[in-house]
Formats: structure tokens, C-alpha cells, sequence
């Protein structure tokens, strides 16, 4: 079945069967934490995920219709955005914790060993405590993420991709497609139409606030890479490299 | 060419058929 023959509930299934398992970092993070460790462990679970999340993009209905050229620059672009928000969506439950997998849990104060970490720790915290605080529902987390997909290179001014009409037209109907998933997630929650609307403006002015911490994130994984005080993997890498 | 220089390993788990997590 084509992607633009779904409807919105089927499109969010789809998109709910593409979602990755729950990832294991496998290894103990030795108390006390110290800089170089806690660094070491983030980027690790970072490569591991970032595998899950190519699989991922390659399930969301449409994406693999793109060309080679519109994948690779939509997930270079929001990488670190999905990994965080999924991080908040871990998250959410646990008030003052970030679950970065079910075997790395950390809080605000330890992060405190990695210079520059807790600041950003506090940004993603205060994000999840506004996603708890609008109690949101898996159906609408799915489609934020692969908004965040779609979303994250509308606006390239790469002469290659802006004479590629044909992906960018696909790109903004499965955008649309998407948004009016979301939509009709938020519809079924039985709120008035003028509540409806002004949730969903909550929850689509928060990606502009994973935006940026997604940014500090970046240039803080940098500083680090360039510091020599963690050695970064292969894929992340490339990612890190081409997506800033 | 530069950018699937450029994009390496992101091209190839792209384009193979097999999970990126199977080619992990």
C-alpha cells in the first residue's frame, strides 16, 4: 500500500512498527564518573542508536521514495534531534533522571564530572518535564520524531537538493501526511477544538526547543572529539562532521 | 561523488538492502 493511500491511524501504525528496541549500553559505567568514562559511554550508546535510527528513517512510510541525496541530508540534519527527543520520551516517567538506555540512568548532578554536560542535562530535562506536564501520548511521540525526519532540511539552500523537485515535493507531502497524523492523534482525546489546537502548537513549539539544545549538543560533542577527551566512532563521526 | 565521499558509511547502510543493524 503507497503511503498516500493511508490513512491517518494507519500511517501512525506503520510508523509506530518502524520504532527501534530498547537499547542496552551492556556495560557497567564505573562509579565515581569521570569525564573521559561518562564520554565515552554517551557517544557509544550515541553509535549504537544512530544504526537503529537509519533503520528506522528507512521504515517510515515514504522516506526510501526520496533520493540517496534527500535521506542522507534529512538524517545528517536531525540526528541528534531524535536521539534526544527519544531520550525525553524515555524520560518521561522518571522526573530528574535521564534515561539514556535501560542501564545508563543518570540525574542533573551527574553530569557535573563531563565540563560543559550539565547545562545541556538541564535543557533536556526542562523539555521532558514539559512533555510530562502536557502527558504525551506515544501516537503523538511518533509522529513528532518522524516530523523531526522530515522536517529537519526543508529549508536547504543546497543548489543539488533545490533542483531535485521531484524528492522535494514527495518530502512535503509526506510531511503534510504526517502532520495530519498527529492531528487526529491529538482528536482522538476528546478536547474542544479550540484545546486541540492550541496543544498541538505546544507540542510543535517544543521541537524548536530540541532544536536548540540539539545545537549545544553538538558543538559540546565536538569540543570534546577535538579535545581528545573522547574518541568518537566511525559512523557518529561522519555524522557529526556533516551534520554541523 | 563528494558528498557519498563525504557520507561513507550513512550512504552504504542507505542503499544495501540488509538493516543497518545487521551490518552493525
Amino acid at each position: 500500500v503507497h503511503h498516500s493511500s493511508l490513512t491517518p491511524e494507519q500511517l501512525i501504525s506503520c510508523i509506530m512498527h518502524a520504532e527501534p528496541p530498547e537499547i542496552y549500553l551492556m556495560e557497567d559505567l564505573k562509579r565515581p564518573f569521570t569525564e573521559a568514562r561518562m564520554m565515552m559511554s554517551l557517544t557509544k550508546l550515541a553509535n549504537k542508536e544512530l544504526f537503529f535510527m537509519i533503520s528506522w528513517a528507512k521504515k517510515i512510510p515514504g522516506f526510501v521514495e526520496l533520493s540517496l541525496t534527500y535521506q542522507m541530508h534529512q538524517l545528517e540534519s536531525c540526528w541528534l534531534d531524535v536521539l534526544m527527543l527519544g531520550l525525553m520520551w524515555r524520560s518521561i516517567d522518571h522526573p530528574g533522571k535521564l534515561i539514556f538506555s535501560a542501564d545508563l540512568k543518570l540525574n542533573r548532578e551527574e553530569g557535573n564530572c563531563v565540563k560543559g554536560i550539565v547545562i545541556i542535562f538541564d535543557k533536556l530535562l526542562a523539555a521532558t518535564t514539559r512533555f510530562r506536564e502536557l502527558n504525551l501520548q506515544r501516537e503523538e511521540y511518533v509522529c513528532l520524531k518522524a516530523m523531526i525526519l522530515l522536517n529537519s532540511n526543508i529549508c536547504s539552500t543546497s543548489p543539488e537538493m533545490a533542483e531535485d523537485l521531484e524528492s522535494r515535493g514527495k518530502l512535503q507531502l509526506l510531511l503534510d501526511s504526517v502532520t495530519d497524523a498527529l492531528v487526529w492523534a491529538i482528536s482522538k482525546q476528546g478536547l474542544s477544538f479550540q484545546l486541540q489546537s492550541a496543544r498541538l502548537a505546544h507540542l510543535l513549539m517544543l521541537l524548536s526547543d530540541i532544536r536548540h539544545v540539539s545545537g549545544k549538543g553538538m558543538k559540546h560533542l565536538s569540543d570534546m572529539k577535538n579535545n581528545n577527551i573522547v574518541q568518537v566512532s566511525d559512523l557518529l563521526l561522519e555524522m557529526l562532521t556533516n551534520g554541523s | 561523488t563528494s558528498l557519498k565521499e563525504k557520507h561513507k558509511i550513512l550512504h552504504r547502510l542507505l542503499q544495501n538492502s540488509t538493516s543497518p543493524v545487521d551490518l552493525a
